[in-house]
């Protein structure tokens, strides 16, 4: 679990002013990956369930990285033209945090990619 | 590119032509009329430019094809905004017809006269949500229109081989539409 000092010297993506209040608390999951316990996480399923990566989630959503979200990681990344690492690193969190449509992203039926 | 489940699109006579109006109740105050439905009328145009359809303002909103408004949080529709940025607008599937944008964003019209941070390009949005409208899903294609994310204070309205082949393959190519000229564009602007 990184410090907080750790994302400011990281990056400067996530410090940038665009940083979207909605969805900030998310950069506090950063390196997070497969077994990690971190306060919050079932935000961040929340986000997954709205546009798309996640099907159904259970009543009681936990805050384990489990592998139902490493599964959602891994689609979201490979969704959005992201390196897939199956864990939330900079460029994924960076992604995740932006503004964005409320459209879910998963429906296609056919894509092309080029 | 990416379609909706079924690949819905509008389905009218030939010429198509669809109609769009602004709701009487559901506005923001600090855009001038003119400037929104300048706006508007471009976003729409940059479609029209490539596909054979035509879309024209109506007056009456209850009747118009597409129905746009601004609304905040729950507004009815079970996709509730979530205030300041998050989420900033949806649009549905055809024949919906329905285009909402987030109340509570500070939409901008020019970053000249808007200096909020938090400033969302209103023309941008508005081409991406007409996307939707006429039945496109998401792009994984970054610098594509239909890619869902945008970066506050930043303008992208132009729309990009992949946006271009999504929608012609649902409603054919206009007949003055040359790719070429969007290829030495996209060429240009890579560069």
């Amino acid at each position: 679990r990184p410090s907080p000092g750790s994302l400011t010297e990281k990056s400067t993506v996530l410090t940038a002013d665009h940083i979207n209040a909605t969805w900030h608390q998310f950069q506090k999951f950063l390196d997070a990956s497969t077994g990690s316990h971190v306060t919050g996480l079932s935000e961040l399923k929340k986000y997954f369930k709205l546009f798309g990566y996640i099907a159904a989630l259970d009543t009681n959503v936990t805050d384990t990285f489990d592998e139902r979200l490493e599964s959602a990681v891994i689609r979201y990344q490979s969704k959005l033209g992201l390196p897939v690492t199956g864990k939330l690193d900079l460029d994924t969190l960076s992604q995740i945090m932006l503004p964005r449509c409320g459209m879910s992203d998963t429906h296609e039926l056919h894509t092309t990619r080029h | 590119f990416a379609y909706f489940p079924g690949e819905p699109r509008w389905n009218r006579p030939n010429p198509m032509s669809l109609s769009y109006a602004f709701s009487p109740d559901h506005m923001i105050s600090y855009l001038t009329a003119s400037d929104m439905r300048a706006v508007f009328q471009r976003a729409f145009s940059r479609w029209a430019a490539v596909i054979p359809v035509s879309f024209y303002e109506a007056q009456d909103y209850h009747s118009a094809d597409v129905k746009i408004g601004f609304y905040s949080g729950d507004h009815g529709d079970g996709q509730p905004f979530d205030g300041v940025l998050g989420v900033l607008a949806h649009a549905f599937s055809p024949e919906s017809g329905r285009f909402h944008l987030d109340a509570a964003e500070t939409w901008a019209v020019d970053f000249g006269n808007q200096k909020s941070r938090m400033a969302v390009d209103l023309e941008s949005v508005a081409t991406h949500e007409i996307g939707h409208v006429l039945g496109l899903g998401h792009s994984s294609v970054k610098e594509a229109i239909m890619y869902p994310s945008l970066i506050p204070r930043t303008k992208k309205v132009d729309l990009r081989v992949d946006d271009v082949e999504g929608v012609q393959a649902l409603y054919g190519s206009n007949p003055n539409f040359r790719f070429s000229s969007l290829l030495a564009s996209e060429t240009s602007s890579n560069q």
